[in-house]
């Protein structure tokens, strides 16, 4: 079986910005082990 | 063996003979099995993907009748077996499989079936969850395949490299894509005093197409700021699923497919298998924007139980034939807000059968 996850990452925009900007970082690497409640990114 | 040692006329060395020539041949392509995993394991730590290459196995996977292969083996491992029997069958699935016996919640006794032992829940504390509120964590126990950002009008995801899929027939027909990005994002004064979430809530909502009759697109534009991550589990892992983030999910969609294996070679040999084989796909929105989470079957897994919506049946003989694939779509209620799920709660279950 397996998971598929999508999703946005948009910051919140402040006042003076025209566009929220996509700020999402993964912190893991193709072939790693990860278990449920480990970050897959921030 | 009987009538063959009692003199009925028969070859008396063709039982064992067969048997021996079986298990000498199975031996063979066992060998020859783990021959090519370690080949392919050296290719992946040299930095060498293997491409998409069909194969007539995975020609015949299709004309196999998977379903109801799964269903029997559901039912087959859904057998209540003798107390004193159950730790050796465990121990020898979590031996085979690579699982932790020690993070079972209940001694091995407990589980009734292997089913049952299958779907096991953990103790507490056995998967605590990353706190960071700008942390996405990962929804189950498993292997990553692929992550990385969607661009353009029609995002794709590779199912291995030389083959890909699109999000939009992986989500729904009409899912995420495209979505209304001017004008919309945020609200006027009024919206000020709410939570950053209860903001993107309610906005991702009505940006969302998550389904024609939810609302009505202002305009469009190719969609920015999406990501992706594609979670293995492979048979010894743990099977629930949880919610990487805090959401709400406001569309259920169950695609009735195929159960084909989602195993290595089959992601690399069988073309379509996300978007055609069974799965559930919740989709939602969290403080960052939409969200959507598909769970796929596989034959040896078959089914999926949604915590969220108990009544939900999958893995069901299909009379149908499955060539179009429409999902069955639920909106949760209340329409615009739907269910509210927090970080690390369970969500669904993979089950065999």
């Amino acid at each position: 079986s397996t998971v598929v996850l999508v999703f946005q990452a948009q910051a919140p925009k402040s006042s003076n910005e025209e566009d929220s900007s996509p700020e999402f970082n993964f912190c893991v690497k193709r072939g790693d082990r990860i278990r449920v409640g480990e970050a897959l990114g921030r | 063996f009987s009538s063959a040692s009692n003199g009925g006329g028969g070859n008396p060395f063709l039982m064992p003979g067969a048997t021996v020539a079986t298990i000498l041949m199975l031996g063979a392509l066992h060998v020859r099995r783990m021959y090519n995993d370690k080949k392919i394991e050296e290719a992946r730590e040299r930095g060498i993907e293997l491409e998409f290459q069909p194969d007539a196995k995975a020609a015949f996977m299709r004309l196999l009748p998977l379903r109801p292969i799964s269903r029997l083996w559901g039912s087959m491992t859904s057998v209540e077996l003798p107390v004193w029997l159950r730790p050796h069958v465990y121990r020898a699935w979590a031996r085979a499989f690579h699982s932790n016996l020690e993070e079972a919640a209940f001694p091995l006794e407990g589980y009734a079936s292997l089913q049952e032992f299958f779907v096991r829940t953990l103790k507490e504390g056995s998967r605590p969850i990353d706190p960071d509120p700008q942390c996405l964590v990962s929804p189950v126990d498993g292997t990553i395949l692929r992550f990385g950002e969607l661009k353009g009008v029609r995002p794709m995801i590779d199912q291995v490299k030389g083959f890909s899929y699109s999000v939009s027939a992986l989500l729904g027909a009409s899912s995420f894509l495209p979505l209304i990005t001017e004008g919309s994002v945020h609200e006027g004064s009024s919206e000020e005093d709410k939570t950053p979430t209860e903001k993107s809530k309610k906005t991702s909502w009505r940006i969302s197409l998550a389904s024609p009759k939810v609302q009505d697109p202002v305009s469009v534009s190719p969609v920015t700021g999406l990501f992706y991550c594609v979670i293995y589990l492979k048979p010894g892992d743990y099977h629930r699923v949880h919610s990487p983030v805090d959401w709400s999910v406001l569309v259920r969609r169950h695609f009735s497919g195929h159960l084909l294996p989602l195993n290595e070679r089959a992601t690399r040999t069988i073309s379509n298998l996300y978007v055609e084989n069974e799965r559930v796909v919740l989709e939602g929105a969290w403080q960052g924007g939409l969200m959507a989470m598909a769970a796929i079957g596989a034959t040896n897994v078959g089914s999926i139980k949604l915590f969220t919506e108990p009544d939900l049946r999958t893995n069901q003989p299909i009379r149908k034939s499955l060539h179009v694939q429409q999902p069955e779509e639920r909106i949760y209620e209340p329409e615009g807000v739907g269910m509210m799920i927090k970080k690390g709660n369970e969500v669904a279950a993979f089950n065999m059968g």
